[in-house]
Formats: C-alpha cells, sequence, structure tokens
C-alpha cells in the first residue's frame, strides 16, 4: 500500500507540515 | 496509552477531546468567521455564464485541485489527532484514502448557505449551476443536498471536529491491519463525541446523523465520475491533474 501510495505516505512521514 | 490501556477514564477522554478540538482548529482550512462574513456574496449572473462557458477539463481540473488542497488539510488533521500517529503506516493511508473525502465532503457544510442553496468556492458563493460543465450535475446535486441536510443539523465547530474524527477513525474500513487499535481509537472519540453532545444537551443530533453509506456512496459517484472524465482525457488527467489527487481517486 506504501509502494501505491507514495504522495500520501511521504505526507504523513513529513515532520515539517 | 489511548490504544492500549483497557479502559479510558474520563481524564483522557477529556484529552483526547481538547487535542482533536485543538487538531481540528488548526487545520480547518477556512474560518468559520470569514466564511459567514461573505455568506451572501454570490456570483452575479455574469459570472455564472463565464464558469458555465468553461471547457470541462479547465473545470475538472480547478476543482481537482481544490479538492486535492482540502484534503491536505485533512491529512493534516490526522497526523495531529492523539493516537493517529501511533496506527501502523498501512492503517493510516487504509483511513486516509478511504476517509479524506468524507471529511471534506462534512467540512463542507460549514462553506454551505442552506438559506439559498450556495457554497463557497474561489472567493464567491456559487449555485450548482455554477458547476454545469464538469458534466456531473447529479453528483453536484447530491452533494448539496448533503450539505443541505449536514446544515440542518448546525453543528458547532466542536461538534464538526470530534465528528469528522469519527469519520476518518472508522476500524470497519476493508485492508486495516491492526484492526483493534482502529477500534480502540474509534471507541474513545465516540466516547468523546457522545459525553460532549450530552454535556451541551445536544444527543438529539445522534440520530440525524447521516448514515455512513451516504458519504460513501458519494465518494464512489465521484470516483466514478472521473473515471469516466479520465476515458474522455486521459492525457490532461495524466498531465495536469494533482499528483495526490490520483494517488488517492484513480
Amino acid at each position: 500500500l506504501k509502494e501505491k501510495h507514495k504522495i500520501l505516505h511521504r505526507l504523513l512521514q513529513d515532520s515539517s507540515s | 496509552s489511548l490504544l492500549e490501556s483497557p479502559n479510558s477514564s474520563l481524564t483522557e477522554i477529556e484529552h483526547l477531546t481538547q487535542n482533536v478540538l485543538k487538531s481540528y482548529r488548526e487545520t480547518c482550512q477556512l474560518r468559520l468567521e470569514d466564511l459567514q462574513l461573505l455568506r451572501w456574496e454570490t456570483f452575479t449572473k455574469e459570472e455564472v455564464g463565464s464558469y458555465q462557458k468553461k471547457s470541462m477539463e479547465e473545470m475538472w481540473e480547478r476543482c481537482a485541485c481544490h479538492i486535492t488542497e482540502a484534503i491536505q488539510y485533512v491529512v493534516e488533521f490526522a497526523k495531529r489527532m492523539s493516537g493517529f500517529m501511533d496506527l501502523c503506516q498501512n492503517d493510516q493511508i487504509v483511513l486516509l484514502k478511504a476517509g479524506a473525502m468524507e471529511v471534506v465532503l462534512v467540512r463542507m457544510c460549514r462553506a454551505f448557505n442552506s438559506e439559498n442553496r450556495t457554497v463557497f468556492f474561489e472567493g464567491k458563493y456559487a449555485s450548482p449551476e455554477l458547476f454545469k460543465s464538469l458534466g456531473c450535475n447529479e453528483l453536484i446535486n447530491s452533494i448539496f443536498d448533503f450539505a443541505h441536510s449536514l446544515s440542518s443539523l448546525h453543528f458547532s465547530e466542536n461538534e464538526i471536529a470530534l465528528f469528522t474524527a469519527l469519520v476518518l477513525i472508522n476500524s470497519n474500513r476493508p485492508w486495516l491491519q491492526e484492526k483493534s487499535k482502529v477500534e480502540r481509537l474509534q471507541n474513545n472519540l465516540e466516547l468523546a463525541f457522545k459525553h460532549m453532545l450530552r454535556k451541551n444537551h445536544r444527543e438529539g443530533i445522534l440520530a440525524k446523523l447521516p448514515p455512513k453509506g451516504k458519504l460513501r456512496n458519494l465518494c464512489y459517484q465521484h470516483m466514478e465520475k472521473l473515471r469516466s472524465f479520465r476515458q474522455m482525457y486521459p492525457i490532461i488527467v495524466h498531465a495536469v491533474f494533482p499528483p495526490l489527487y490520483k494517488e488517492l481517486f484513480s
């Protein structure tokens, strides 16, 4: 699922937002 | 601890409530006061006409961008919610993939004027006719009907905060890996929501909340319309639609 949702995964990982 | 301890104390529920309200306030995208101030600022006939003359591709792209922006705020809401980031990455993605658009639709009722059936769009309030060039009148009317029915509940900001948290944290979503952890968070959010309603003598709205299938159906209709649009304009979707929108809906 992570592979298919790279942008969502990146948004979730991004701690600066 | 909200995901692990067998029973939650009232203090824990109160902390969760405060956390959800704060997360919502920080990520609500548009301030209610601003939306209320512009409540009667509607598009002129000429402006509506000019939107109706836009090509289907341009109108779809605009709407896809607005939906994507709204969804980014929902992702941020989820990230700030106690317990959400303690779920496994698979389940975070499952819940957002299934629930982000549903939360956007619920949030939309704040930007809806039920007295003239208009919604805030690109700086003013717009009637369903403005979206004619999208080529999905039935879906647009269903979304307006939904916003109208939700508006009749006169949700407070705090009620929207907890209700949308519950729309997102739904242990019945398929493909969850740690269903019991999601269930636990959902139960605590339900307690928090009911506790707040009881405190404000608003339990009456519980029976009037939209059924879960209603939101699911609107999201399904949106994805079906996107599928038809994509068949007609595959290059447009590929080249200019926001990547997050495509990732979530196509």
